[in-house]
């Protein structure tokens, strides 16, 4: 079976979107 | 049949997995461009049996990204409780921090995951800890409105 080739993992970003505190 | 040792480790391709270190035991830590190890894709896909097989055989869980990404980490802000769990047995820090001063808690908190956030208060995670933009995983789950993230970390 052909398996797909996964993208290197990552982490988001924590805040992104939120207001600056 | 040519996929990396981290790709194997992230389809949980064990049996192949085996056949790359039985030629090359390094490739058991061996990391990629990003300095990812296949424990840490293990981690980030959710491949819990890859996950005890490469502990099993020696893989260190410690090891850190270029970017101070950690396996813990991975598995936080994917929600996998389980894998969160026994890498926690395995001595990792808990409180490693990376590129934007994101820690294993602040991760599952962000993400909502709230068996993580569990397993991780459980264990002593650092609730004080903020991020680079300053929240704390506290004001991360009021500012995100994750009500039982809220909870569980109250």
């Amino acid at each position: 079976s052909q398996l797909s080739l996964y993208t290197s993992p990552s982490l988001p970003n924590i805040t992104l979107g939120l207001p600056a505190t | 049949d040519n996929l990396s040792i981290h790709q194997l480790a992230a389809h949980g391709e064990i049996s192949q997995l085996e056949v790359h270190l039985s030629k090359d035991s390094s490739l058991l830590n061996s990391q990629d461009e990003r300095g990812f190890t296949p424990l840490m894709w293990a981690a980030a896909f959710g491949e819990i049996m890859m996950v005890e097989f490469l502990l099993q055989k020696g893989a260190d869980p410690r090891t850190l990204a270029r970017e101070r990404e950690s396996a813990l980490s991975l598995a936080s802000a994917g929600g996998f409780a389980d894998i969160v769990n026994i890498l926690l047995q395995h001595g990792v820090d808990i409180d490693s921090y990376d590129w934007n001063g994101g820690t294993p808690l602040l991760y599952a908190v962000r993400g909502n995951h709230i068996k993580c956030v569990e397993a991780l208060l459980r264990c002593g995670a650092d609730i004080t800890f903020e991020a680079d933009s300053g929240y704390s995983p506290v004001a991360l789950a009021v500012a995100l409105g994750h009500k039982k993230g809220q909870e569980s970390l109250l």
